[in-house]
C-alpha cells in the first residue's frame, strides 16, 4: 500500500 | 475554529478538479498518485516531503480532497517563494479536520 520508504506513510522520503 | 480555511472557494475549485483527474479511489490518493504532481512543481524533493507532512493530516499516506486541496495550496504558495511552515497554521487546517 505504501510506496517506497518502509513504513513511512511519507512518499517522499 | 470558525476562521475561514486559507483556501478559497475558487482555489478549491481549481484544485478539486485537479484531485478529480488523478482517479481517486473511494474519495482517496495514495502517496503514488500524488507524487508525481507535486514533483512537477520542480520544488526540492525535501520541501515536498514537508508538504506531504503537513497535508495528510490523519497520517494514512492517502490524501483526500481536503488534504490535496491543503498540498496543492502549499504548494504554490512555495512557488511564490513563501516558505513552507514547519506545522500546520489553523487557518490551514481544513473545517472538515478540526
Amino acid at each position: 500500500q505504501y510506496p517506497a520508504g518502509g513504513s513511512s506513510t511519507n512518499p517522499f522520503l | 475554529a470558525d476562521l475561514p480555511w486559507v483556501v478559497k472557494p475558487e482555489e478549491k475549485m481549481k484544485f478539486d478538479s485537479i484531485f478529480d483527474s488523478l482517479g481517486p479511489v473511494g474519495g482517496m490518493l495514495s502517496g503514488e498518485k500524488v507524487k508525481p504532481v507535486l514533483l512537477n512543481s520542480k520544488l526540492p524533493v525535501d520541501i515536498l516531503g514537508r508538504v506531504w507532512e503537513l497535508s495528510d493530516i490523519d497520517r494514512d499516506g492517502m490524501l483526500d480532497r481536503d488534504e490535496f486541496s491543503v498540498a496543492m495550496y502549499l504548494v504554490y504558495r512555495a512557488l511564490e517563494g513563501e516558505p513552507v511552515p514547519m506545522s500546520l497554521p489553523p487557518p490551514l487546517v481544513p473545517p472538515s479536520k478540526r
